[in-house]
């Protein structure tokens, strides 16, 4: 339910 | 030409312990200011900053600015073998990283330049609603409560207390600590346990660390030398909902 992000939505 | 020296290798050690967990390859660049590095992860989880201005450094030459691009293990595998109270010199020639370690004895090891598979991240620029500084020491022993529990932890601020709460198949752990600084906004995250503790390697950098804290948005920790000449900063995607 639960899942790690990435940080491309911010560069 | 570059040139730079370290009257001891704590700060590049403490940086590199933690920058060669999270990535394989950097780039250096320097100019007049100092030294910098930018460098994201392979799965884009974890962004790093690091910038040692050159009054940091006891002696410092930079007449034109470089990019060095090294493999993080080879220089790590080198900075393990200086001793604390070691001199370190930084310098370049055609295709070599060239670290001198004087103390007892003159040691010199070169790193080979390499070729960058991709090009260094520019820090983005992220709007936090909070800020806030606590003891390194306090947010490291956080973490390894944590780490009884679960492999995520949810951070949290509020305008009195920082909680670090974690909750397991046989329990749970709540930690509270009030910061005595001034939040006026309420945030929330959850983060891998695991990529909280590759930034916790350089734990010699910095007595304090900064927090920012959003909701669902990234951390960002922040190492900063009392006599701010030097940073090493990351930010890290946080765990959420599908």
């Amino acid at each position: 339910k639960e899942k790690q992000s990435s940080l491309d939505a911010f560069f | 030409m570059f040139k730079a020296e370290l009257s001891n290798p704590n700060i590049l050690k403490t940086s590199f312990e933690a920058i060669s967990a999270i990535v394989d390859e950097i780039q250096f660049q320097t100019d007049s200011e100092g030294l910098r590095l930018d460098a994201l992860d392979r799965g884009h989880i974890t962004f790093l900053h690091l910038d040692l201005k050159a009054s940091l450094f006891d002696e410092y030459i930079c007449d034109e600015p470089e990019k060095i691009n090294i493999d993080t293990d080879e220089f790590m595998k080198v900075l393990k073998r200086s001793k604390s109270d070691d001199r370190v010199l930084l310098s370049l020639d055609e295709g070599n990283l060239i670290i001198t370690f004087e103390g007892q004895a003159k040691r010199t090891f070169k790193i080979r330049l390499i070729d960058m598979e991709y090009e260094p991240a520019t820090p983005p620029a992220i709007e936090y609603p909070t800020e806030f500084s606590i003891p390194f020491d306090l947010f490291k022993n956080s973490i390894n409560d944590i780490d009884i529990y679960s492999d995520k932890v949810s951070l949290s601020v509020d305008s009195e207390k920082f909680k670090a709460f974690a909750t397991g198949e046989f329990g749970e752990v709540n930690i509270e600590f009030i910061h005595g600084e001034s939040v006026k906004e309420e945030a929330s995250s959850v983060f891998s346990l695991e990529k909280i503790s590759e930034m916790l390697k350089a734990d010699k950098f910095s007595d304090n660390v900064t927090l920012s804290i959003g909701n669902d948005m990234p951390l960002t920790l922040s190492l900063k030398m009392i006599s701010e000449e030097g940073e090493l900063r990351f930010l890290l995607a946080p765990r959420i909902e599908n």
